[in-house]
Parts: structure tokens; sequence; C-alpha cells
């Protein structure tokens, strides 16, 4: 493994976004995962519509909260076609699906992996230099009031709540750390990141990892 | 969900910075650890902040198993 790695420098990764007052960070994630993959793999980055997948993944509850992998099932199952995120803007807020024409261009994905790294996070550095940014959930209790620095105490594993991408990992200091995009805003954290320690499962961060295929 | 007033959100301020005291006091002489303090969310109590933002449901993955452990080197 090299010593630091971040997808943020081969310019696949898209900007920090914020979901405001709704609960839809699992939709986030996993539009910031194919997002990412689909340029890794040689497609312009482009903004993903969230919103389409906060109103049409129909195993999810919208902004009211939803499961990451829930969303990946679905998206893998329907083979729904991701619009732009220009074409159907997020809202904030849950609503109708608007469906798309089969003619409509847009991007689907081929699957998804969903493992447990805990005591694996090695392992999980290559299926992130492998497949691109990987979207995991995590204990977030703490991060409310994070400013800065490698978050190591003040929150579990098992204990998982809120929904991010994992797009590098930096091991050149004392404190190895995951670089883990939010969906808060960029004036939140590290310019809108949150650096985790690597190699303890904090805040639960290995537990469920999933990777997307496209 | 929550009646908003400059009362509350001042209650739920001062609370904030009585936690970020605590959150700071340990392991401060840690390398790199991190700190703590005021931003766009010390206006709301823990409650509400989880009830908003803390939305994403748990799930549990298959453990991530030895055969199918990759070798960068395989890796193009």
């Amino acid at each position: 493994l090299p010593l630091r790695f971040d997808w943020r420098d081969k310019h696949v990764v898209s900007q920090v976004r914020n979901q405001q007052m709704c609960g839809g960070c699992w939709a986030f994630s996993v539009v910031g995962a194919v997002e990412s993959t689909w340029a890794i793999k040689g497609h312009p980055l482009e903004d993903l519509s969230v919103q389409q997948v906060i109103d049409c993944s129909y195993n999810n509850y919208g902004c009211s909260g939803g499961s990451t992998l829930s969303a990946l099932k679905w998206l893998n199952k329907t083979q729904v076609r991701l619009v732009n995120d220009s074409e159907y803007p997020f809202k904030a807020r849950s609503g109708l699906c608007h469906y798309f024409p089969s003619s409509h261009s847009g991007l689907s994905i081929k699957g998804y992996s969903a493992y447990d790294f805990s005591d694996q996070e090695d392992e999980m550095a290559k299926s992130l230099l492998i497949y691109g940014p990987l979207v995991v959930i995590v204990d977030a209790v703490s991060w409310q009031d994070y400013l800065g620095g490698v978050i190591q105490h003040h929150c579990s594993s098992g204990e998982a709540n809120h929904a991010v991408l994992i797009t590098g990992f930096d091991k050149t200091g004392s404190i190895p750390y995951w670089i883990v995009r939010n969906s808060w805003g960029s004036s939140w954290g590290v310019d809108g990141y949150a650096h985790v320690k690597m190699g303890s499962n904090v805040c639960g961060i290995a537990d469920s990892v999933s990777a997307v295929f496209v | 969900t929550w009646p908003r007033s400059p009362e509350r959100e001042a209650a739920a301020f001062r609370e904030s910075l009585n936690r970020h005291r605590y959150l700071n006091s340990f392991f401060s002489h840690e390398n790199s650890t991190a700190f703590y303090g005021i931003n766009q969310f010390s206006y709301l109590f823990p409650e509400e902040f989880k009830a908003i933002y803390l939305r994403s449901q748990p799930s549990s993955s298959p453990r991530y198993p030895a055969e199918v452990k990759t070798s960068l080197l395989t890796v193009p």
C-alpha cells in the first residue's frame, strides 16, 4: 500500500455537498461512490442526482432516513439510470419519484459489494485503491462538534447512524487516518471532510463497507 | 419537529460549550487528536442533531473472506 492515497488527487471526487435538513446521508454517500467510480473508468466527473435516489428508492424513507445497502440493492435490481443533478436537483425534502423515458441518458450500476472489514483495514485500503471510494456507515454522534484533527475517541463501533464516503487514507504521520467525505457542507470539519483513525475500527468505520461497480 | 426559539437555541449553545470542554479534556496530549468546538450545529441539542442528520439505518455485512483477498500485484 502507498503511504498516502486520495482519489481527490485524481480529480474523480465531486465537491462536498450539503444535505441541509434532510436525513439523506445514505443517498449522498451512494451517489458519491457512483460518480467517482464512473469517473475512475475514464468518463467525465459529473454530479448525479441525489434527489432521484431519495424520491425513487422505494425501500428507503427519503429524507426521513435510509440504508446504503438498501439503496445499492435498489440501484442494482432496478437498473435505474441516475440522471444529472441539474435534471433532478436536490430539494432537501422527499418528493414523488420522477420517471424518465428509457431513451433518456443516465448511469446505472453493474453491481456492488458489501463487507465487514473490521480487523482488516489494510484489506479495506486495498479495496479503496482497486474499486474507488467506499461507502461506509459510522457512529457520528460526536461529529456534531468536530472541527478537525484525527477522530480517535468519543464514538463506538456497532452504533452506526450516518453514511459517508471514504476517498483516501494517509499513513504518513504518527496516526494513520481515513479521509472521509461528509455531506454537511464544506464549512464543516476539514473543508467538509473528517479524518478518522485507521486500524481500530474507530466509529465502526469498517463494519459495513460497500464498493460500487459501474 | 422542535419549536425553535432564541432561548432554546441559547440553551443548546450553552450545552454545546460544556460538551466541547468535555470532549477536548480527554486525550489532548495525543498527537493529532481531534478537536471539538463551535460550528453550524452548536445551536442544536444532541437529540435534535441526531434526529435531523443521523438517519442512516445500520446494516450488517458478511465478514470480508480471506479467499477474496486481492493482491495489488494482480491488478492492472
